[in-house]
């Protein structure tokens, strides 16, 4: 798969 | 619900419960530059106005623009606007990339 160059960085609300 | 920009949609998010129940992903200076919605979970206030739907973009929150924000700071503003008691709800500009 493609890199990811946000590191896979998600907020949770 | 409606928005003279085209393709975009303004939504209004209202805090009926304890948490907004949404995830986003991205940010300013990342493949993904607008904060995107991945998740929306059952229950939440933004399950519940029913309108916010996984994969959408969002442009603006309260009318603040996300554009050049990044994935930390975007999520503080969606924090601060779920958290401010000033208002019982969020406005929120998405948009559909499908559409």
């Amino acid at each position: 798969s493609p890199p990811k160059d946000y590191e896979d960085e998600v907020t949770f609300f | 619900c409606g928005s003279p920009v085209p393709n975009a949609t303004l939504v209004r998010v209202v805090k009926n419960s304890n948490t907004l129940g949404m995830a986003i992903e991205g940010g300013a200076n990342t493949r993904q530059p607008l904060p995107r919605i991945v998740t929306i979970q059952k229950g939440g206030s933004a399950d519940n106005c029913a309108q916010l739907k996984e994969g959408q973009v969002i442009l603006e929150v309260d009318g603040v623009s996300l554009r050049g924000r990044e994935h930390k700071d975007a999520a503080q503003i969606i924090t601060e606007a779920f958290k401010t008691k000033e208002k019982d709800h969020i406005d929120v500009l998405v948009v559909d990339p499908g559409l």
